[in-house]
């Protein structure tokens, strides 16, 4: 699969509708400090399943919805989907073609969280598994968060060995 | 499986071994199995040594020494296990710029296979992306993506 | 002493949010005790809110915004109780070009009581320092200086 | 009292003497990824006083004694000096004039240490004392490592009072 587009919607700063097409080999986000960019690596990392709040910069889940400011009211949920679409050609070993994969997630301030994948409603382990062993699963190491990326010399030698593992 | 794990890091070793080599025009690096008796359950240790320098604790090298040999070793798993995609969140900050060229070539030839998406605030980096978009807050805590550019 | 910490408490806060606002452009900030009853043993907390946006946990504020943060505060500490000088090495990474050129101005400004060396890769800052060390590896491993200019 | 020179032999990459004036009031220290600069900043913390081999990188200290390179060999002691001079006109309280501080610090493999003030050995002890509440002192927000600059913000809050007890 290669990806498609992200759309993010209460998600930190992106309390309006926002839609971020991805077709190049290389995209890059640019901005002042504080716009938004790490937002959008960390909406990222949130519709695949990230369930630390510490990973986010954030105390508890709730902490991703947007706030409000001094000129917008708080929302009440936060949404982002990304989607995936198949590389040319790709065919599953019985000739059927690949399906694009559509993932949603979704919080409300109540607590209440709701995933969907193609626009079924799903739990969040499915999500999981859908990108297990890709880099994207539990163990990500294909997002790389703001001054993150010596973590992998930092850290324990049992957390490089998951890395390794999720590749294996 | 002890077989599947040790099979993916001998191949991210050797890919991490000749990337380092191209970044650092030289040298030696690797993974060490803490405990070879115990595949099952060892951690792993790295080592690394730019050359000419002698092979030291790799805390002792710097700041951009390490962002580099981090991300050898992250292209090193993905040459492995190609990811559909690669966010990078500022990844060049701590990099002079004969090392942003180096990344961003290695970026370049990873993208026929992985696309990349690249936060950053530098120029040449920003330079080798197909697409650029712009981010601002004209209300203040209200992102809006308002620009796209195309290389 | 409890009264000589108190002191010194509210000076450098006051400071911080003089600095804050002029790096912000406004907003809000300041340095809390987390046991208003027990300033002798009491931590501190710190709060920020920038101009525009709402009051929330500061680690949800982004790097740079963190980093400004951050410099203000030392500066502060600066204000109340000036070292000699200051030794900054790459503070300025997670700058973008506006918040490089506040942070250069907020140095000039204080280097008449404190001197500043700065370790940088960023040309703004370097414009801004009136000598320049280069400092190479002619012989792998092996620093030296071999530069120095004057601006 | 201002910063005058700083001496480096033997202190990690600075195998050869080195020494480097500081007489302006903004000196930038430029160069390649891996040139020595963080090294310079820290043999100022350790001429003043550093204790923790963590806090330069190391597990030990003798990590700061020059290891040798492909050509050249390990030596077998590291020794910092700084020199600071008094400000034009500046005298104690009694009108003698200010004295310039010249701080030496060496250490052997052996484990071995020397500390001098103005060319009389003293212990480390009298260092930190000398500059105790200058910033330069134990709890030093003078000096901000490479990385570092977000820690006030991370870290616990009794650490976060420790900085303002130095300044007060
Ligand atoms: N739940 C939320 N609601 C509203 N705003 C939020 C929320 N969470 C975070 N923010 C805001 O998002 C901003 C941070 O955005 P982000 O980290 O993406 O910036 P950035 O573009 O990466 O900046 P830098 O270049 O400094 O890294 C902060 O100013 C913060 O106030
Ligand atoms: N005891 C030692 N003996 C010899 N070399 C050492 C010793 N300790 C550290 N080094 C070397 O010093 C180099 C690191 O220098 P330093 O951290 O000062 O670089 P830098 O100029 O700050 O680079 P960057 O711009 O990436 O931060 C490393 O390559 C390391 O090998
Ligand atoms: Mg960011
Ligand atoms: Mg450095």
């Amino acid at each position: 699969h290669k990806l498609e587009s992200l759309e993010l919607v209460g998600f930190k700063s992106f309390c309006d509708k926002t839609s971020v097409i991805f077709n190049d080999r290389i995209t890059s986000i640019v901005g002042p400090n504080g716009c938004g960019k790490s937002n959008v690596a960390e909406a990222i990392s949130w519709v695949l399943g990230e369930q630390r709040p510490k990973s986010l910069r954030g105390e508890k889940m709730e902490d991703v919805i947007f706030n409000g400011t001094s000129a917008r009211k708080p929302l009440g949920f936060a949404e982002v989907t990304l989607a995936l679409k198949p590389i040319e050609e790709a065919t599953l070993d019985d000739g059927i073609p690949v399906d694009p994969i559509v993932v949603t997630r979704r919080l409300y301030r109540s607590g209440e969280s709701e995933y969907l994948i193609n626009d079924r409603r799903c739990r969040l382990l499915d999500i999981h598994q859908t990108f297990e062993g890709t880099g994207l699963g539990f163990t990500s190491y294909a997002i790389i968060e703001q001054g993150r990326i010596g973590s992998i010399l930092t850290s324990k030698p049992m957390e490089r060995r998951s890395l390794i593992e999720e590749a294996a | 499986s002890c077989e599947q794990f040790l099979e993916a890091f001998k191949a991210i070793d050797l890919h991490f071994k000749d990337l380092f080599r191209v970044l650092f025009g030289g040298g030696e690096c690797g993974m060490l199995l803490l405990d070879e008796q115990d595949a099952l359950e060892s951690g792993i240790d790295i080592y690394a040594q730019p050359p000419g320098k002698k092979l030291q604790n790799i805390m002792l090298l710097s700041g951009g020494e390490k962002a580099l040999i981090a991300f050898a070793l992250l292209i090193a798993i993905f040459k492995y296990r190609p990811s559909p995609f690669c966010v990078l969140d500022e990844v060049d900050a701590p990099l002079d710029e004969a090392n942003i060229a180096r990344f961003t070539n290695l970026v370049q030839s990873m993208s026929d296979v992985t696309q990349f998406i690249i936060i950053t605030h530098n120029k040449r980096t920003i330079e080798t992306s197909q697409r650029i978009y712009g981010i601002t807050m004209e209300q203040p805590g209200v992102s809006k993506v308002v620009s796209v550019s195309f290389n």
